[in-house]
């Protein structure tokens, strides 16, 4: 079974979703069988590469999770699909607080024929989320170089340490990236050297600069690899893409 | 009693707790009694104006309301402080889900004191938003110039239609705020473009300009009228609240 990396952050608009869909490009266009996962209802990272969201959410459509993923533009890259609907969200909500491993093993089942799966979490520490962790052996965190984007951290931190105690061995956190990196904002170096002070090591040396290239992508359903592919952003994620595989 | 406006939008990191805080502070200078309700377990609004987060939250402490409210370093203008308990936030939503009134009704007695009052909403559409939105008079909805934030705007739409539908003649739609709106960007300009001719005379004419100084305020505990008032940023919140007091 490859290595299942699970994008949270409970602050909105941090760069889950870009950072998911875009280390999954680059993942595939290094010749690994990658599949993105989209946990979120706002359905970013689906219609970001160009798939469409699923009427009945895949996990909890009575098939087997095969059945419902896609293939994207990229070669060795697939995806799963998000679900709009609400009334599954919180079918899915409901199960996960029954405790029963059910969502648990089906998401494992589903995942274990890829090299790399990048699942992407919606801005809450509820059910989705945890049961997001649950089924991952990775843990990646987008910290954006804002203030709010400091403030939340301690409880994220303590809800992975939950699921770390619930299932020891099981999930390891894997790294911290910083994203919308401007070097002209001096609260881009306060930010990045509170959090470099904080989580040392395990703070990617690549930062994802600001570059509206990341920003303009998924309105061509495309990666920005693909979008621009010299831009500053195409090459961070290329250059995170590597640092991520180093701990192989 | 006065206006209740609810900031909602489920997609994450838009401007939700930046609007409703520098709103609210620009309220308070215009000489309303200002409440600014902080219902995200983020509690950004609460610490961004420099008060502390609630170790119970005020919905379900037992107390009214009034006992939670605390005052900030802008005269007029006093904070319901949030909670990051994880519990609560799980007690507060059983609670929503079980349909009885005591939320909203708790919730309505402990605002009619003031002339305006803002309520900061997390990033999603699950229980806690539902009973903002029930508990208010008007929604509020701040949009990102940005591609994703144009796509879960239906979903967002049909979730306030059911709160009209079940309380009819509450709740009105107050209107649509561009934000981080940046003139040098083509996507700015296209994203703005789709906005406005889909939802029309609601959005408005105000946009509120992407500024450092509104990202550095809340580490200064203070609004960005406050901490930097000739900056684009404080400009614009201030016309704002000018629009929004014109349709009073
Ligand atoms: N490096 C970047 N440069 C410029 N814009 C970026 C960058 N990364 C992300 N963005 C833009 O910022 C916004 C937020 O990013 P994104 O939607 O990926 O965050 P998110 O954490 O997934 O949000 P949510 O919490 O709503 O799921 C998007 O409009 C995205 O296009
Ligand atoms: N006009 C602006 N110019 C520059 N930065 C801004 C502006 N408005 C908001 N920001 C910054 O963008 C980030 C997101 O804004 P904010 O936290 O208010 O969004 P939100 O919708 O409340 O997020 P969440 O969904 O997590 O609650 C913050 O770091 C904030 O400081
Ligand atoms: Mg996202
Ligand atoms: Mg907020």
């Amino acid at each position: 079974v490859g290595r299942i990396l699970c994008v949270v952050n409970q602050k909105g608009g941090v760069g889950k979703t870009t950072t998911a869909s875009n280390l999954a490009a680059a993942l595939a266009k290094g010749g690994l069988r990658t599949l993105l996962v989209d946990l979120d209802p706002q359905c970013n990272a689906t219609t970001g590469l160009g798939a469409k969201p699923a009427a009945v959410h895949p996990l909890v459509s009575g098939f087997p999770l095969a059945e419902s993923i896609v293939a994207t533009t990229i070669p060795g890259l697939s995806i799963l699909p998000g679900s709009r609907s609400v009334r599954d969200v919180e079918r899915i909500a409901a199960l996960a607080r029954s405790g029963s491993a059910v969502l648990e093993t089906h998401l494992a089942r589903g995942l274990n024929a890829w090299d790399y799966c990048l699942i992407d979490c919606p801005p809450s520490l509820g059910d989705l989320t945890r049961t997001a962790l649950a089924g991952s052996s990775e843990v990646l965190m987008p910290i954006q170089c804002e203030y709010f984007a400091l403030e939340g951290l301690t409880q994220m931190i303590e809800v992975i340490r939950d699921v770390m105690e619930e299932r020891p061995g099981r999930l390891r956190f894997s790294g911290i990236v910083l994203t919308m990196h401007d070097d002209s904002l001096e609260l881009t170096a306060e930010v990045e050297a509170e959090v470099r002070d904080f989580f040392g090591e395990i703070v990617f040396e690549t930062v994802i600069p600001r570059d509206v290239a990341v920003s303009e992508a998924p309105s061509h359903a495309r990666s920005v690899l693909d979008y621009a592919p010299r831009s500053r952003g195409a090459r961070a994620y290329t250059e995170l893409c590597m640092e991520v595989r180093d701990c192989e």
